[in-house]
């Protein structure tokens, strides 16, 4: 039995379309570099949120092939149990054969029912991966699919429009000027080290040095709670009864950028990006708490609210990140 | 080159949903948020 607890799922927004198995069988799945197993639900799954997405038949995959492991994911208060599968993943026009995904028998809580996708495809590196299974990328990588060992996120704030991963290349008309890199500082996650947060040219966060995790899993930026909390009151934000933060949007004309210096480069992030607009002209702050996390105190992670200002390009060759202004 | 590029449809979130619905107090109370992690797994990975 293999426990890999996992992250809620409350803020990931974009979905790309996969296939799985002979004849394949299609799954909405979040490319999320916070994590690095590939999952979907199985029609064997009995849970209320495996009646509304898309399951897996391994029956129906004549190149599938089922193990005998068994897995547990945890997210939150609920479980997804499992077993561990084999079979050909499709998409992009590449084929990757004998990838290992896990595939759900269980998903209790019903808060899974709210998700608009069906399962998850990790790119995050093989240390974080189920034990003895390689993640898709490294299998792309393995079976020669393609020809440079990185990746890259475009993610457009508009619904429909242009958002895209791209496996093996990077699409320079997808950014502006050059790539400034920076290294991984511990291979797991997409993990670098941030220099400092600051607004108005004075430090207000990560004062001295901090982690930073680049990820597409997530939506919005996330730090330690007492230095969130310090944020929220700079620009003006006040808890909700359900636990957000709301925020006057028309702060959003006049609040100065919050710049994320990264590797000496700065990263600026316009009140415009770290104030969302919700329904009925509510405004929600997009900076949230990492609570009850396994990671340090001084770690933050920076999502999509980061990455829709900043093409971000994974170097596994190199093993390191590269960013440039969308 | 060998290159591939795969589209991405910004979708609602289950947070958008459920604050729709009125059901994000709950949700917030009880799934703080984490990051994906791994426990130890001892279990012997070739037993497949």
């Amino acid at each position: 039995t293999h426990f890999v607890p996992m992250r809620n799922y409350l803020d990931l927004a974009y979905v790309g379309i996969i296939s799985i198995g002979t004849p394949p069988q299609e799954f909405k799945v979040i490319f999320d570099t916070g994590s690095s197993d590939l999952w979907v639900p199985s029609i064997y799954c009995s849970s209320p949120a495996c009646a509304t997405h898309n399951v897996f038949n391994p029956v129906r995959s004549s190149t599938c092939r089922i193990s005998d492991r068994s897995i547990h994911l945890q997210y939150g208060s609920g479980m997804m149990s499992g077993f561990l599968a084999y079979d050909t993943v499709r998409f992009g026009g590449l084929v990757d054969v004998a990838q290992a995904f896990g595939l759900s028998l269980q998903e209790p809580g019903r808060f899974m029912e709210y998700a608009v996708f069906d399962g998850i495809l990790g790119l995050a590196y093989p240390s974080l991966s189920l034990r003895g299974t390689i993640p898709v990328f490294d299998n792309l990588w393995k079976q020669g699919l393609i020809s440079q060992e990185v990746f890259a996120f475009y993610l457009n704030k508009k619904e429909e429009e242009g958002s895209v991963v791209m496996f093996g290349g990077v699409d320079h008309s997808y950014y502006n000027g050059d790539l400034n890199w920076a290294p991984v500082s511990k291979q797991l996650y997409w993990q670098l080290s941030m220099d400092s947060i600051s607004m108005n040219g004075e430090v207000i966060a990560c004062n001295g040095g901090c982690q930073a995790i680049i990820d597409t899993g997530t939506s919005l930026l996330i730090g330690p709670p007492d230095v969130v909390l310090d944020i929220q009151k700079i620009i003006g934000a006040n808890q909700s009864h359900s636990g957000e933060y709301l925020i006057d949007c028309d702060a959003s004309n006049t609040l100065s950028d919050i710049v994320f210096t990264i590797n000496g480069i700065d990263y600026p992030v316009p009140a415009s990006a770290y104030i969302q607009e919700g329904p009925d002209s509510t405004c929600f702050s997009s900076f949230d708490s990492l609570r009850g996390s396994l990671l340090t105190a001084d770690s933050w992670i920076l999502g999509d609210v980061f990455l829709r200002l900043y093409f971000t390009v994974f170097d596994r060759a190199n093993n390191r990140i590269g960013m440039a202004p969308a | 080159t060998l290159a591939s590029r795969i589209p991405l449809t910004r979708v609602k979130s289950m947070r958008e949903n459920l604050r729709e619905k009125d059901k994000l107090k709950d949700y917030l109370e009880s799934h703080p948020y984490n990051l994906a992690y791994k426990s130890d797994d001892s279990a012997d990975p070739d037993s497949a």
